[in-house]
């Protein structure tokens, strides 16, 4: 059970943008 | 020596731990090489989803926010990457859609949110993430999800309408009307082709079937599969219709006769697949009375104010269309006069609203993804070794 009450923290999620440039510097990566 | 006490069985929490080194071949083993053949027929179909939240859960269960963070975004990019690769494969795009869909459930189910707790067992509730709101990146899945079932419905629709206009206008299945026509006995078929390799209901009602059925295999819920169901009744009754419009030779008792009877075909595969609620048949109705009006007498002052009164899906433009382009099929049957169409227009002018011929064939019904929970209990849950997962631990 959680240790205690306090409110779970918000993991930021990427932006459109961050995610953009993953996938472009994914493409470069992969062979 | 003391009687050894058996081991106690252990206990598992329904996590699965991974080093950080290992998060790109578990993304590549469960998403971008993952055969969704193999996983569907010796596996639960959605076992990906419930196998890639178990490692999120212990990713929050360390506290760890550069591990998850790291995770979501590798899950995302990964199911981006395996749709693009096979956007135009239906079986990956239904898999895919289905563990989306179930991923997303998955983090609301156990988010820890009042609103996704109520199904929840006490087992289940004590499994909740513990550190993070993942409810952003459950966004992200969302938009992803509505993205998969365009794609999906894309693939579908081009697959299925070759046979649309053949099986639903074209081709004469009813014996008895087919005999009015002077080129003597037609021969009833039942098989996907006839003699001539065109296409029949048969067809339409085997490709529907084969979607269903394959959706269902990949554990889509019944929600989203019947919203895919009602959008591809929606295309069949746009495309039929529109040929209704456009074409005189589609214009005649014997076709309204026919169109009926293939709609009646299609209301029977709903009912043996249960379907009947999901609001396909509703789609039809634009074709179910342009059929009625074809077969329905079209000379007294009752008649236009009955057709008036009953084509209520169709707008005085489409109606007067199909009296002006009704075409009898022997010299019995009179044409429809133009004092008769005169008449039903004097009843149709209050009418307001939209005038266009067309139906829309691009028209899409919006898509939506209701909260769905799983009573599949986490730590029950084994990896199989077909999966390649060795370097994930159970815990």
């Amino acid at each position: 059970p959680r240790p205690s009450l306090r409110p779970r923290v918000l993991l930021k999620a990427p932006t459109l943008a961050e995610m953009e440039e993953m996938s472009i510097s994914e493409e470069e990566d992969s062979p | 020596k003391a009687k050894q006490t058996p081991a106690l069985p252990k206990e598992y929490l329904g996590m699965l731990e991974y080093k950080r080194e290992d998060e790109a071949r578990l993304i590549q083993n469960i998403i971008t090489d993952l055969k969704p053949k193999g996983v569907v027929v010796n596996v639960i179909p959605t076992l990906p989803a419930f196998i890639l939240f178990m490692c999120v859960r212990h990713a929050d269960y360390l506290n760890d926010d550069n591990k998850l963070k790291s995770l979501m975004n590798g899950i995302i990019q990964g199911v981006k990457k395996v749709v693009v690769a096979h956007h135009k494969d239906f079986e990956s795009l239904s898999f895919w859609l289905s563990n989306t869909y179930r991923l997303l459930n998955c983090l609301k189910q156990y988010s820890g949110e009042e609103q996704f707790l109520k199904q929840s067992t006490p087992r289940q509730k004590k499994n909740c993430l513990q550190n993070f709101d993942l409810s952003e990146h459950r966004q992200i899945l969302s938009d992803l999800a509505i993205q998969i079932y365009h794609q999906l419905i894309s693939i579908m629709q081009k697959m299925l309408t070759p046979a649309i206009v053949p099986g639903m206008l074209e081709h004469e299945s009813l014996q008895g009307i087919s005999s009015m026509k002077p080129t003597g006995f037609r021969k009833r078929s039942s098989s996907l082709y006839n003699d001539l390799e065109t296409y029949t209901i048969s067809s339409i009602l085997q490709e529907l079937s084969m979607f269903y059925s394959a959706m269902s295999q990949h554990g889509m819920e019944q929600s989203l599969t019947k919203q895919a169901v009602k959008q591809l009744f929606f295309l069949i009754g746009a495309t039929t219709f529109n040929q209704i419009m456009l074409r005189k030779d589609m214009c005649s008792c014997r076709k309204g006769m026919q169109i009926r009877c293939n709609i009646s075909y299609l209301e029977e595969w709903l009912k043996e697949n249960e379907l009947q609620s999901c609001g396909a048949i509703d789609t039809l109705r634009p074709l179910a009375q342009a059929a009625w009006l074809l077969q329905v007498n079209k000379s007294t002052n009752e008649d236009a104010k009955e057709i008036a009164e009953k084509c209520t899906e169709l707008n005085p433009v489409q109606i007067v269309k199909i009296l002006n382009s009704y075409t009898p099929i022997d010299d019995f049957e009179k044409r429809v006069t133009s004092s008769f169409v005169r008449q039903v227009q004097s009843f149709l002018q209050e009418y307001e609203g939209a005038t266009q011929l067309m139906l829309d064939t691009d028209y899409r019904f919006q898509v939506t993804f209701p909260f769905c929970p799983s009573s599949t209990a986490l730590e029950s849950l084994q990896v199989p070794s077909s999966l390649h997962l060795e370097f994930l631990t159970r815990i």
